[in-house]
């Protein structure tokens, strides 16, 4: 659960960075 | 590494590092290399005097990262006129430390039966990157939220043919570490970390985007004055 939490934070910095 | 080759960690080539002119006929050329966590200094020491040369001895002065030879200098018979030979040099970074400008800059003295000679070189950043460098992923995203944007720096890398996975493996080959990789509108995002031997930690997030040969490399660090030394070493590894 704890994994699935950080692949979805890594997915949500590199949308921020591409659309800031 | 040619095909089939283990891709090692980003050697550059030898340099001239003392012209034969400046060191009354001894010519040293040099570089560094990283093999297994051992730092090397690898030099080729060549007599373009007409007497014989001996008694070889290398210190260093103090430097950014407290580098220092960790054995003698090892030059084990005399060096003839024209003859060449080949030395290296193990180094330590428990050294005594100074900020250098440029802060890869080291000051070296070098003797021999004839004289001291003195004499500045370069190394890459890179060579100080350990193998135990890839940052948690859950300490990375804090991290990278901590760190504050001004000290964000932003490079390009210009015309690089390489996709996102070459280019992850050949970074990881010279200890820089893919965390994460996500796809966002045709961009590949790698988050990449590295830690230098100093304990200092860098964070990079990697930005290809298919079809352009230009990459974007966005480093935070929380010594950012070594962020640029990094981006050189990205071009080398990545060019290289």
């Amino acid at each position: 659960e704890m994994e699935d939490g950080l692949d979805e934070a890594f997915s949500r910095l590199a949308e921020s960075r591409t659309n800031p | 590494g040619g095909v089939g080759m283990p891709m090692g960690v980003y050697t550059p080539p030898k340099t001239v590092w003392l012209p034969a002119m400046k060191a009354k006929g001894l010519e040293i050329s040099g570089t560094f290399s990283r093999r297994a966590g051992v730092i090397q200094m690898e030099m080729t020491l060549t007599n373009k005097a007409m007497s014989v040369m001996a008694d070889f001895a290398i210190q260093f002065n103090k430097n950014s990262f407290g580098l220092s030879p960790a054995g003698p200098l090892q030059v084990l018979t005399p060096l003839s006129p024209n003859q060449t030979v080949e030395a290296t040099l193990p180094l330590s970074n428990v050294g005594p430390v100074m900020k250098m400008e440029p802060l890869t800059n080291l000051q070296v003295a070098i003797k021999n039966n004839i004289d001291i000679f003195y004499f500045s070189c370069q190394y890459p950043i890179s060579l100080l990157f350990v193998e135990d460098g890839k940052m948690d992923r859950q300490v990375f995203l804090a991290t990278w939220k901590d760190i504050p944007n001004d000290n964000e720096s932003q490079f390009q890398v210009k015309d690089c043919h390489l996709n996102s996975d070459a280019a992850s493996n050949k970074l990881q080959a010279s200890n820089v570490f893919t965390i994460a990789k996500r796809t966002v509108d045709g961009q590949d995002m790698l988050y990449q970390s590295m830690k230098l031997t100093n304990g200092i930690w860098v964070l990079a997030e990697l930005k290809v985007q298919a079809g352009n040969p230009n990459y974007m490399v966005s480093l935070k660090c929380r010594a950012p004055e070594v962020s640029q030394c990094v981006f050189q070493s990205y071009e080398a590894i990545l060019k290289n």
